[in-house]
């Protein structure tokens, strides 16, 4: 508390600098964690690799425009069910609590191993909780993949509604296509579903605000 | 806006950059590393009332010579951020997950008497 100098505002005493930076660090705090609607900040259980982290990163700023108002989500996933199969598995995703955002646009990212064999052909379920003895599953995307490297897939942001709070889970099923038949009798990895080249989900959502839309055109 | 020089005593904005190293918060927020945390600060004389605080027009001078001259001040004015932009965070979330957003009206850019 400096003894002579008054503090402009309120003519009260003013801070020791010391004292004014603690209360500016509080006060970022406050500010930031109103701004995400943050009770607290984070703890991050399982932070992403940082190669993988880096990479997708790099894939989203070639073009990508953040949408006004609105978030953009990148979701790693998480592999619960690897099959024996050369590439079917089962991802699942923990998506960020849906606070009152639409969703407009999803892209599954997906590394294709070079030992792929000619066409692959992919299917994309939504995979539901088990009902009676199958998981429902719906089917949300067919794509046929020729080269290796990463793919990015589009899906239908209506079908993505994940089904427990914030857990999505989709199942890959992928079978090489006919005409290289030797190729497709060997059992080979074909997708990289782990490690640096794990999948990720690219998701854009902006504000549910009624009429946003006509609003911004006006 | 005049940035506030310690014997500023009249409204003008106080600039405060913060290094999210220094809140230890750059393991979550991954860009940008910190950001301008300014607020206003400073008195409100009667002929400073209701200036926007940025280069006053003509106008707005001779209608503060007018204010001065009265002799009865309209209530008390406080300095306020006119002007505010939205601040763009790259952040973790509690599942890993990579979020972007802008948050709104996060810098104060300029302030002014109300």
């Amino acid at each position: 508390q400096g003894a002579e100098s008054v503090c402009p505002s309120c003519g009260g005493p003013t801070l020791e600098p010391q004292a004014e930076r603690a209360l500016v660090l509080e006060l970022a705090k406050q500010q930031i964690l109103e701004g995400l609607q943050l009770t607290s900040r984070p703890r991050i259980t399982h932070p992403p690799p940082q190669a993988a982290l880096t990479r997708a990163l790099r894939r989203l700023q070639q073009g990508s425009v953040a949408p006004e108002n609105g978030e953009e989500v990148i979701s790693f996933a998480t592999i619960t069910d690897s099959s024996t199969s050369t590439c079917s598995s089962m991802l699942t995703f923990h998506l960020p609590t849906p606070r009152s955002y639409h969703l407009y646009h999803a892209r599954l990212w997906l590394h294709v191993l070079p030992t792929l064999p000619g066409t692959l052909s992919l299917r994309i379920f939504r995979w539901g909780p088990r009902r009676k003895r199958r998981g429902s599953r719906v089917l949300l995307a067919e794509h046929q993949m020729t080269t290796p490297g990463w793919h990015a897939l589009t899906l239908p942001s209506s079908g993505l509604r994940a089904e427990e709070p914030g857990v999505l889970k989709l199942r890959l099923d992928c079978r090489p296509l006919e005409g290289n038949s030797t190729a497709a009798r060997q059992p080979r990895w074909l997708l990289d579903t782990t490690g640096e080249q794990r999948p990720f989900l690219e998701l854009k959502t902006r504000p549910n605000e009624p009429g946003a839309g006509r609003a911004r055109r006006r | 806006t005049p940035t506030c020089e310690p014997e500023t005593p009249l409204c003008c904005r106080r600039d405060h950059y913060v290094d999210f190293q220094d809140l230890g918060w750059r393991d979550w927020i991954l860009q940008p590393e910190g950001y301008q945390l300014n607020f206003c600060s400073g008195q409100c004389p009667p002929h400073l009332a209701g200036s926007p605080g940025i280069a006053a027009s003509f106008h707005s001078a001779v209608f503060s010579l007018l204010k001065a001259n009265n002799p009865w001040p309209l209530g008390t004015s406080c300095c306020v951020p006119t002007a505010r932009r939205p601040l763009s965070l790259l952040y973790l979330d509690r599942d890993g997950n990579v979020v972007k957003t802008d948050v709104p009206d996060m810098v104060v850019e300029a302030c002014g008497c109300s």
